[in-house]
């Protein structure tokens, strides 16, 4: 179900952490061959849409922050533990 | 596998158990954790043997918060375990968050240890996660039978790919404890005293076998309601869900939702402001906050005001301007105000006194852009929630775009 209004900045603050602790994000990490970075972290929610099988928007949606709140392991999906 | 696909050089592995979770019989945990190994045994030349002192390659611990390493565990919920690829020191390594409820049944009250055991166990000996559904290295927790339980392929392709297939005279278990297959136990045989909703003489049941078409001339609803912004119809254990956020009507059911709510609800209704919608069945009623159903529910509908004679709520619907739910039984309806919780003087009155036009019972209520719709069989009616006028009648499926 979407979340309610005032929920919406604390669940862009999990899904942020998710992202960091399982998909390697790190907020400001620019490619200097790409002119526009608007939004670096849509890459990663594709990435993680992508490994789960969902729908590849790059949004957070529903349904990507349902799967991102299941209890889960937590070795990262795409890189190794250093 | 991990980057570089590190993996234990030897086929003799050892790991010992530093310490244990309260929340079981220490002899389930071992079981649990030996029945895990074999898992893996069974299917690739590797042994396992289970040390009491020193060092071993795999260190199995319960802990909660920081606990020595990189990656804190977070509380209840979310990380549940996490393991080392292998390695010197903390390599093979796996942490169990102690803030999880362990038990060794498949329930929805705590995490099998066992299932988590083998995944985590999966990464001590050189798995990543796999992103195949069902796949035991899949990062996701699911819950199932592990009566039984086999590796799913992906899992023995992968622990080939790193060690090869088992020797033929390693049939036999390699581990201190033979597999046992733990007794599963669902929370209602639990409980000895069967709670009143799931007494069978109390319970409806479903009144559509099959998912009626969405288009179905003759379709009918057992209640409507929205949820943040979409809204849901009812019919038997079926939900068909609209919601702005998608093009297509979504086909789901009322368990993939919210599995311990029985199906065949007589009546549903939102008050968006406390972020709750109300689920009615029989003479009780659930609130339920998205996905989570709140505690202290199951309550009887007498605890809203009704008499002990009425027996089922017909439909229900929230306005909320005036912070008044509508309930509909029979053919009258009663005014309940939510700022007070308590039922308004006046009530029961007939609904055609004050709903002109609507001269029979009500199957289910919605309200909608500022609109009643009240459904009864294969029709609705549009309703003027001020003037209390019909404005137009509709097919009950009308929101399909039929």
């Amino acid at each position: 179900f979407p979340v309610v209004p005032e929920k919406e900045k604390e669940e862009m603050q999990f899904a942020k952490k998710y992202l960091e602790n399982f998909y390697d994000f790190k907020e400001g990490k620019s490619s200097l061959f790409k002119a526009k970075d608007l939004n670096p972290m849509s890459d990663k929610i594709r990435e993680m849409q992508s490994f789960f099988g969902l729908e590849v928007t790059g949004e957070l949606n529903h349904k990507t922050l349902d799967m991102m709140k299941k209890p889960r392991c937590g070795i990262p999906d795409i890189r190794s533990y250093s | 596998t991990f980057p570089l696909s590190p993996r234990w050089k030897k086929e003799d592995v050892t790991y010992r158990i530093l310490n244990y979770t309260p929340d079981m019989l220490q002899a389930d945990v071992e079981e649990a954790i030996a029945r895990a190994f074999q898992l893996w045994s069974s299917v690739t030349p590797l042994r396992f043997t289970r040390v009491y002192s020193g060092q071993a390659d795999i260190m199995i611990s319960f802990s909660s918060g920081f606990h020595g390493d990189f990656y804190s565990f977070d509380g209840p919920g979310g990380t549940l375990a996490h393991a080392y690829p292998p390695g010197s020191g903390i390599g093979g390594d796996a942490h169990f968050d102690e803030d999880e409820n362990w038990t060794k049944f498949t329930t929805s009250n705590g995490y099998n240890l066992f299932l988590v055991a083998a995944h985590e166990l999966g990464h001590s000996l050189g798995l990543g996660h796999s992103n195949v559904f069902g796949a035991l290295m899949y990062p996701i927790y699911m819950a199932r039978d592990t009566r039984d339980y086999k590796l799913p392929q992906d899992d023995i392709d992968g622990i080939q790919a790193l060690y090869g297939h088992p020797k033929e005279s390693a049939a036999l278990p390699t581990t201190a404890f033979p597999p046992q297959e733990p007794t599963e136990m669902t929370p209602a045989e639990a409980t000895t005293e069967m709670p009143p909703w799931e007494e069978p003489t109390k319970t409806t049941p479903s009144k559509t076998p099959v998912r009626p078409r969405d288009c179905d001339p003759h379709l009918s609803f057992d209640a409507v309601t929205t949820l943040r912004g979409e809204t849901l119809f009812f019919k038997g254990s079926y939900v068909w869900r609209l919601s702005p956020y998608f093009s297509e009507i979504e086909h789901d059911t009322i368990s993939s939702f919210w599995p311990s709510l029985v199906a065949g609800f007589d009546a549903a209704y939102e008050v968006d402001k406390r972020d709750r919608v109300l689920f009615f069945k029989d003479n009780h009623y659930w609130a339920v906050s998205g996905y989570n159903i709140e505690q202290g529910f199951p309550q009887p509908i007498q605890n809203l005001g009704f008499p002990t004679s009425v027996r089922k709520i017909d439909a229900a619907v929230h306005d909320e301007n005036t912070k008044k739910t509508y309930f509909f039984v029979g053919n009258k309806y009663w005014s309940f105000n939510e700022n007070t919780q308590s039922m308004e003087r006046g009530y029961p009155r007939k609904i055609a006194a004050d709903f002109q036009g609507i001269g029979h019972t009500v199957d289910a209520a919605l309200q909608k852009n500022g609109l009643f719709y009240f459904f009864h069989g294969a029709n609705q009616y549009e309703v003027d929630i001020k003037s209390k006028k019909i404005i137009r009648m509709m097919r009950s499926n009308s929101w399909f775009n039929c």
